[in-house]
This record gives C-alpha cells, structure tokens and sequence, in this order.
C-alpha cells in the first residue's frame, strides 16, 4: 500500500472524492486473524468521533484491553469457541485468547482496507513511501475468527452475526473453505443477510490458480476478488558461472553474498528423496549443500520454509525456481537467507547449466526496489479461475485488484516470514494472495459507499464492475502470467478496479433481496434451502417464471449446448435471451450499446440499442439475444457489451461456454 | 463404524423460528429443548441471532441425525473449517 493507491488512481485529485468527515461514516469490518492494533496505521488523530449508530465493542483478553481501540480500531471482537470445541483450549503461550493478532494477515488485511496514512513505511529497506488503507479515514472494526489452527465455520458464523448486529458498512473475508451449495456454505449464508442489511461483502477468490474451476465464494452477493501484480517489483541479479545473467526478486537483505562465485546445486540432485527438488524439510543432504546456492522448485512446502532448509544444511543461498503451474509469476519473500526467485524459463535455463556443467556456481546480487514494471496489471498465477463451479450461468471472479508483494501493516509476534524462527519484529510486511487484493476491494467499496451513502451493496459492487478495465493503455488486453498470453473474463472476471471511475459509473445493475430470491428460484431450490440460505420465508410462485438469464448481474456467463454428436452439430443454433435492468445513478442521458465479440459462433442483439434516462435513479430495461451454433463441448468464447453515453462507459463482460 | 458413530464433530444446527411451538416464550429455551431432546450432554458452543436462527454444538453423527428429522430444523450442517487465502 505504498505504491496500490498511485496505481489504481487514488493519488489523482478528483472532486468525486468523499470528504474525510463522510469517509468516517463508513466502518469496515474485517473477519480475520485479529489485529496488532499500536501501529502506526490505526492512529486516530485524523478521526472525528465514533459514528452514533455503531453497536461494537472493544472485547477485552489476553494483551488487549479496551484502550487498545480508538477513533480509528473501534471495534474489536474474538470468536474461538468452534475452534477450542475441535482443538482444545487454546494454548496462551502461542496465541492471544483476545483480538490480538499473532499471525500477521489480519492486520495486513484490516491495514490494506482502512489502515491510516503512515510515511516513511517499508519493509528491510523494500517497498519505501507512504502506506496507506484504500479508505484510509474509514474507521476499522475487526472480528477475530482465525486462529493458528485454522477457521472453524462456527466461529466465522458467530462473527459475521455480530458484524451484521454492530453495524459495519463493509465486511471483507479473505478467507475460503468447501464448496457447497449455497444453502450448505456459511460465508454465503451469513452474507446473504449482511447484504440485505446493506453491507458489502467481499470475500478472496482463493489461491488455486491456474487450475480452472478453482474459485471459491462464488454466491451473487458477494464480490469475489481475484488477484493481479501491480507496477513493481524488487530485482535482484543472478549471475552463473558461464557468466549467464537473469533477473529473479528478492526481499532479503541481510548479509549478502561475495561477488565471487558460489557452487550451485540441484535440490533435486543433493537428496535421497524425491521431493529434493522441492527442498521439503529433511529432504537435502547437508554434506551436498554446505557452502552452496540451492535452486529449489517451487510448490509443495511454503516458499520461505525451503530458504530454511536450505540453510539449515548449511546452503549459503537459494535459488527458487517455478514450475509450469507458476509460469514467469515472481513472488517475492523475506527469506533468511540469499535467494532469488526465478520465472519459469530463467529457473529451466539454470536448471540445464547445472546438468551440462561438472562444477556448476553462481552468485546472488542484492535486491532493489524498481517501478513502472510493464505491463501491469498481469493476472497473478495463483489467482483462482473461472468458470463458477457451483453456478456456471453466473460469471466469476467479479473482478481483480492488487494482490502480488503487498505492504501493508503486520503483527509484533512474528517476523516478516512468518516463520518462528524468525525474529526479526517489522512494522510492514509484504505478502501474496486474493487474501491481499480482496480488502483492497474492501477498502474501495467503503470509499463508494462514502461517495454515495444511499447506494446498495450490488450497486456498489456493479460500479466497481462496469467500470473495470480489461486493457492496458496501448489497448494490448491484461495478461496471464501463467500463460503469458491474454487473461480472460474467466480469469479477471470484469477486469481490474479502476475506483476513480467507479465513484461516477453512470448507470449501475441493481440488485435487492427480492432479486436474490428469485435468483435462488432459478436454481429449483426448495422453501427450506431457499430459508436455509435467506433466512427468509419464501416460496416461488408457480405463475413465475425465473431464469438465471434474467438475474440482474452485471457480467453475462452463456452456457450453451453441444448438439448431440459434438461438432457434427454444425449448423444448429439455438436462441438464449437474457434482460438487465439498469438504473441511471448519473446526470438525465442516452447511452447506446456497443458489442465487441471475439467470436462468429454467437451472433449478439440488444434491444432496444438506445436507452434514454431522464431522471436519476431512473430504471430502464433492455434484452440481448444471443444465437450460438455449436461448438465442440469445452469450447470457450468471449465478447464484451457496453453502454456508453460519451461519457461513461458501462461494460459488461460475456463468456460463452459449450458444454 | 460405531467408533466412528460415536466420535463427536461440530454442527451449525439452522432452526426455522416460524416452527417455534406457542409453549416456548424465548427463541433460546426452543434451541435448548431441541439440543437437549438429542444429548443429555451437548452444550450450546453459539446461539446466533442475526445471519441465522439456530446454534453450533458438538454432536455424535447418531444425534445429528436424530436432531435433523425433528420438526423446526431446517439443516444440520457438519463445520467446514476454513483457510486463510
């Protein structure tokens, strides 16, 4: 957070901004691991009162009294009985029986959200400048419900429900489970009644990627995030023997190595065990690596964990090279040792000299700081993919936000690695996930709801939406890093958060209770799921017809038939009609439709082409029509329809799928 | 299996408030009765109020079956635990 605010446009000046007194209005809740709350990023001299509505408390337990909130942390709350009924009573020489943060990634997340505007922050000299939360003069509530076990769903039950009964704007989970049907999934149960009590709920699309199918909190009212990189990145020099030079990341920065060269090994080539290459614990044989630089693949053990395998058989570096899930994706992490991170292709050419070479070296130059990496944003490798695996016909991820090398706030109890034999105590901390990126969308709904206290939680979530970009500024679309070609809806859902043009989308698909219902109608849920999911008594009426075509989202997922035989169907077609409502939330204006397709299989129709707004919040309907012949089953398409009155442009991504 | 039968797991238990007999003056003596009517010993770990009606207990599989056919239970749902993303 002390570059993302400059790279989604926060940095501009802008008359749409919120003032700070009406961003102190809006109170995000965070569902987490708890918070270190004597940072600097919950300072609350900036801040006027507490808002009069707001219900919370400040629970008080081991290391936390009620004088650790303020103005800014006003609430703070710990849920552990699920998790002490599994594990037992929670060990206090561990972990804190209190809201207190001993892990790092709830104060990271809380901070990423709201956290207040702190110069000077950094990481071991990485990532220098000012942090700061997306909403930085939004007031902070945290809800404690993940331990060093785990979250137990009864706990995150027992927080949602309070979050929903103290009154929070915005609730942000970066967290995931199972996947279940909606009236089996507690996120999507207890977020249902915190939107139709009007709180936004954004929830991480889970790490994965690049494995389709992978996402999890797909249910409509919530705004699941994905992850992309953002422009920039902490270069550090390779240098082989074969005087080879390739660039990899790095957060170390303690003692480096010598400019001479070091001799280099293969994880893979100095173990008994086949997950050598991994550099699993007990794996390496310490008399093969003792003064030596390691390349270690990436996958099956923490990334930070290898660096001390590596060094505790004696390696003087490490060399972590991705594998093909990963492609050219470079994570960087505060190993406590020499390392470098490699794409891919650097970390196979490494790999060759290593195998062709009787006495392989390299050595490892110290990391830097660099920005204005292009292009940016890519799609991070990790980040969960598409399409909806429990309900195809609605389009996720919603959208992708800064989740690659984040600073943000950290806990006092554990150093920047998170390993416990780190002790080195940080302020900030830089880390990776849809865990990262999803309170950045958090943080930007809470300046939305700021902007606009009267807007619910789907129109805030569809200003995100519509506003989105797909590509970058050449007009090149946003890449997958794990591909290295173009990313697709599937991946980025919308696109990426462009929150500038969110506070003034034009024209927004609306959604309210009723809507969900007949969503959940759509699906031939019964009165009890239907209950189950809602907490509402509802039964579809037979005279109704519900159609998930018609839900008013604001993407268009397509899935269409192979006809019988496969691709002998050629020439079949078949006709699906799909309506949208949208409401004018900008000045009276006429939007026109315009369609791009990157398919001839689907011819696409809207009707009316034209829509006319005469009124704010004004609503306006329209049909598209979407005749596909067949395809074979598998077969992918994607196309984009917007809405545009000159000024704004209201876009809407469609994938069409055969099955 | 009876091992298995008899090991107890967690379950969010999801009441229908619509069912709650006339006799019961508070929604929360109706979530005890139930509990109790399953397991002498289980306690309450929640009572949830807002984004459900119902509690979380500890419950053999046996007693979780046995809870879910009793009228006003709209699902018995064994705890799912979560990971950080």
């Amino acid at each position: 957070t002390t570059r993302t605010p400059e790279f989604l446009g926060l940095g501009r000046s802008s008359d749409l901004f919120p003032t700070s007194n009406s961003m102190g209005e809006v109170i995000v809740g965070i569902l987490d691991t708890g918070v270190w709350p004597e940072l600097k990023s919950f300072d609350d001299s900036e801040l006027g009162p507490i808002p009069a509505g707001w219900k919370g408390e400040c629970q008080v337990g081991k290391n936390f009294n009620s004088s650790s909130c303020n103005r800014k942390l006003i609430g703070a709350r710990f849920f552990s009985k699920g998790y002490e009924a599994a594990f037992g009573p929670i060990d206090e020489t561990m972990e804190s029986k209190s809201p207190r943060d001993d892990d790092g990634h709830g104060t990271h997340t809380a901070t990423t959200a709201a956290g207040s505007v702190v110069p000077n922050a950094e990481l071991l000299g990485y990532a220098s400048g000012t942090a700061r939360g997306m909403a930085s003069h939004a007031r902070v509530a945290v809800y404690k419900a993940c331990w060093l076990g785990g979250c137990f769903g009864t706990d995150i039950l027992a927080a949602m429900d309070a979050a929903v009964a103290d009154g929070v704007d915005v609730l942000s989970m970066s967290i995931g489970g199972g996947m279940s049907e909606y009236y089996g999934d507690t996120v999507a149960i207890g977020a249902f009644t915190a939107a139709a009590h009007g709180i936004f709920v954004s929830c991480s699309a889970g790490n994965s990627g690049p494995m389709p199918s992978s996402l999890s909190n797909v249910a409509p009212w919530i705004t699941t995030v994905g992850a992309g990189t953002l422009d920039r990145d902490f270069p550090a020099s390779l240098t082989l023997g074969n005087g080879d030079k390739y660039s990899g990341v790095t957060l170390y920065n303690g003692k480096q190595l010598p400019d001479s060269l070091v001799p280099l090994v293969y994880g893979g080539s100095v173990s008994h065990s086949s997950s050598g290459s991994f550099c699993m614990a007990g794996s390496l044989i310490p008399e093969k690596i003792s003064g030596k630089i390691v390349v270690c693949d990436r996958g099956g053990s923490a990334r930070v964990q290898k660096g001390v395998v590596v060094k505790a058989g004696g390696g003087v570096g490490m060399i972590l090279s991705n594998t093909d899930s990963y492609g050219e994706e470079l994570v960087a992490d505060a190993h406590l040792l020499p390392s470098a991170a490699v794409g891919q292709k650097a970390g196979g050419a490494i790999k060759k000299y290593i195998s062709s070479n009787p006495n392989p070296t390299a050595t490892i130059g110290p990391g830097t700081t660099k920005l204005g990496v292009q292009p940016s944003p890519v799609v991070a490798a990790f980040s969960s993919r598409g399409p909806n695996p429990v309900t195809p016909a609605i389009l996720k991820p919603d959208i992708i936000a800064p989740g690659v090398n984040i600073l943000a706030g950290w806990t006092g109890a554990v150093g920047p690695s998170g390993l416990d034999s780190d002790k080195r105590h940080v302020n900030f901390s830089i880390i990776s996930g849809t865990s990262m990126s999803c309170p950045h969308v958090s943080g930007l709904a809470a300046l939305l709801k700021a902007a606009h206290p009267e807007w619910s939680p789907a129109a805030i979530k569809s200003a995100l939406m519509t506003t989105a970009y797909t590509t970058y500024k050449s007009g090149e679309k946003i890449k997958d890093v794990a591909t290295g070609g173009p990313a697709t809806p599937f991946d980025y859902g919308a696109g990426h958060a462009d929150p500038v043009a969110a506070l003034d989308p034009g024209l927004v698909y609306d959604a309210n209770v009723d809507d969900y219902l007949g969503f959940l109608c759509a699906l031939n849920y019964t009165p009890e799921q239907i209950k189950s999911t809602t907490h509402r008594d509802f039964t579809c009426h037979t005279s109704s017809k519900y159609t998930l075509g018609d839900f008013n989202y604001p993407s268009f997922a397509v899935p269409l038939e192979t006809a019988l035989g496969g691709e002998g169907g050629a020439g079949v077609s078949s006709t699906i009609k799909y309506t949208r409502t949208l409401t004018n939330v900008g000045d009276p204006a006429t939007y026109k439709v315009y369609l791009h397709s990157q398919t001839q299989a689907v011819k696409i129709s809207v009707e009316p082409a034209t829509l006319s707004f005469s009124a704010q919040y004004e609503k306006k309907s329209y049909t598209v029509t979407f005749t596909a012949t067949s395809k074979p089953s598998g077969t992918t398409s994607f196309a984009r329809l917007e809405w545009s009155d000159g000024k704004h442009i209201v876009g809407s991504p469609i994938a069409f799928s055969w099955t | 299996e009876e091992k298995i039968q008899q090991t107890e797991r967690t379950y969010i238990v999801h009441m229908d408030k619509s069912h709650m007999p006339e006799s019961f003056t508070d929604h929360s003596l109706w979530y005890d009765s139930s509990l109790k009517s399953v397991s002498d010993s289980a306690s309450m770990l929640y009572a949830y109020e807002y984004v459900i009606h119902g509690y979380s207990t500890r419950l053999t599989a046996e007693e979780a079956e046995t809870l879910r056919k009793q009228p006003g239970i709209l699902s018995v749902l064994p705890e799912v635990r979560y990971e950080l993303h």
